[in-house]
């Protein structure tokens, strides 16, 4: 009965197509991923991937890794990361380049941000249900936390805490004020 | 995983138990959180860390997420704790009836993930690098011990026990210990809770180590509130005192638990009295 179980199991996924995007923000760029569930192999191995593309000074949200640790290649472009460790440390902050390989630990915070040729990459995560926690924007641990909890733990005003809360309204790809207004002044100029 | 199971067989190989009192104690502004040395050899068996906190009431022990699953047990005391599941959405809200008409942000009513309440006996378990906070909102001191499991497959680090926080400059409990090889001490809080005496350099939240200026971006706030994120100038240490009492969107406890501590008269007054508050204030409910 192997023919009908392991034999016939699906091997392949593609996550390099823009149209499979699974995370899309027209400013800001695209996330695919591949884990246990569209790909059923990778239960077995306990292991997933994301493919991700990032535009010109776009960020992807501060996030920690829950349950597995991220090994990023870098496809192409640059992009600046911070990576930071249980002591609030900057753990690595430097710029990566096509090529490169950085891994980040397990629950260590982690942000990207594209530099200006934009920043492609694909992570290797070493579980196959790997999920991410969200410092900033709209799922993230910030706004989950009530106001109150907020205001007392950052020494802050309601308003302060409501702004923290609800002035990203985005996911995850984040874009950045300075890619906008070098778009509005592209666009001045091109008019 | 064979090397691995001969490893923590031999771990368990010693002559004779022993009962063991904390090891490690840090004096937060409204709590203690003591620790046990998790190089114990009982613990490196057992491949778990063991710590026990005491929150003053009003204390809020700040949010944090350890690599760990966790079990923790209400020795005594009651309180208000919110767990924080990535991509769940905020199940307790402030309707939208009560913001009135306005809808800009400044109006913009509370809402939060669950929030749940603990009483003595409880038992409240915490997957691995899931954020939860805890608020003292009882009248006596909420004690309650946590055990870590390190060797749990869902943590994916080494087997040290690493309490991430998100607000604050607080202490990781087991910092110290694994510094100073974990020889048993009683110490002080750090800086205005430790005297004036030692460096904050060392403990941080975790917005402490990212750029402040890329927070900002990321956050889209200003740099006072990042400032503010990013914990500096903050000597509470862990768990800290609330001004006033915690304003939360929370439904009140059940029938049971109020009779059982003989409030469930007092609380349904309270209930029946903000009902008709919100009654006068928005004009009653509208038929269909």
């Amino acid at each position: 009965g192997l023919e009908e179980t392991f034999c016939s199991l699906r091997l392949r996924e593609n996550i390099g197509d823009p149209s499979r995007a699974d995370v899309f923000t027209p400013q800001a760029g695209r996330v695919s991923t591949v884990n246990s569930f569209n790909l059923p192999i990778l239960g077995h191995l306990q292991l997933s991937a994301e493919r991700g593309t990032l535009y010109r000074s776009a960020i992807y949200t501060p996030h920690w890794n829950v349950n597995a640790h991220s090994v990023i290649y870098v496809l192409r472009g640059r992009a600046r990361i911070q990576v930071v460790d249980h002591l609030g440390q900057s753990f690595f902050d430097g710029e990566v380049r096509q090529g490169q390989i950085l891994t980040v630990p397990q629950n260590h915070a982690v942000v990207k941000q594209a530099g200006s040729e934009g920043f492609e990459w694909v992570s290797f995560k070493t579980n196959d249900n790997a999920w991410i926690s969200p410092l900033a924007g709209r799922t993230s641990v910030i706004r989950a936390l009530p106001e109150a909890v907020l205001a007392n733990a950052f020494q802050i005003s309601r308003d302060q805490a409501r702004r923290l809360k609800y002035n990203r309204e985005e996911t995850f790809l984040l874009t950045s004020s300075s890619s906008r207004r070098e778009d509005e002044s592209e666009r001045r100029a091109a008019a | 995983r064979s090397q691995e199971s001969f490893r923590q067989r031999n771990e368990c190989q010693f002559d004779r138990l022993q009962a063991l009192e904390p090891d490690n104690r840090i004096q937060a502004e409204a709590g203690v959180i003591e620790s046990w040395n998790p190089n114990h050899d009982q613990f490196q068996c057992a491949g778990v860390a063991v710590t026990r906190s005491t929150i003053e009431p009003n204390g809020l022990h700040l949010p944090s997420y350890t690599n760990t699953p966790q079990l923790i047990y209400i020795v005594k005391g009651r309180a208000i704790t919110g767990t924080i599941f990535p991509g769940c959405p905020e199940t307790f809200e402030e309707s939208q009836r009560e913001q009135g008409q306005g809808r800009s942000q400044g109006s913009r009513k509370d809402r939060h993930q669950r929030l749940h309440h603990l009483r003595e006996g409880d038992i409240l378990a915490i997957p691995a690098g899931v954020a939860y906070w805890c608020y003292n909102n009882g009248d006596q001191q909420l004690v309650s011990v946590s055990l870590l499991d390190t060797s749990n497959f869902n943590n994916q680090l080494d087997d040290n026990p690493r309490r991430f926080y998100l607000a604050g400059n607080p202490e990781d409990e087991f910092e110290q210990l694994r510094r100073e090889g974990g020889r048993g001490r009683e110490r002080e809080g750090r800086q205005a809770w430790r005297g004036g005496q030692g460096s904050s350099e060392d403990y941080n939240n975790i917005f402490r180590g990212f750029n402040s200026r890329l927070l900002e971006e990321a956050f889209n706030v200003d740099q006072e509130t990042v400032r503010r994120l990013q914990g500096q100038s903050d000597n509470r240490n862990s768990i800290i005192r609330v001004k006033g009492r915690l304003d939360l969107v929370s439904p009140l406890r059940s029938r049971q638990e109020g009779q059982r501590e003989g409030r469930w008269e007092e609380e349904r007054e309270r209930e029946r009295e903000e009902e008709q508050r919100r009654m006068r204030r928005g004009g009653g409910y509208d038929a269909n």
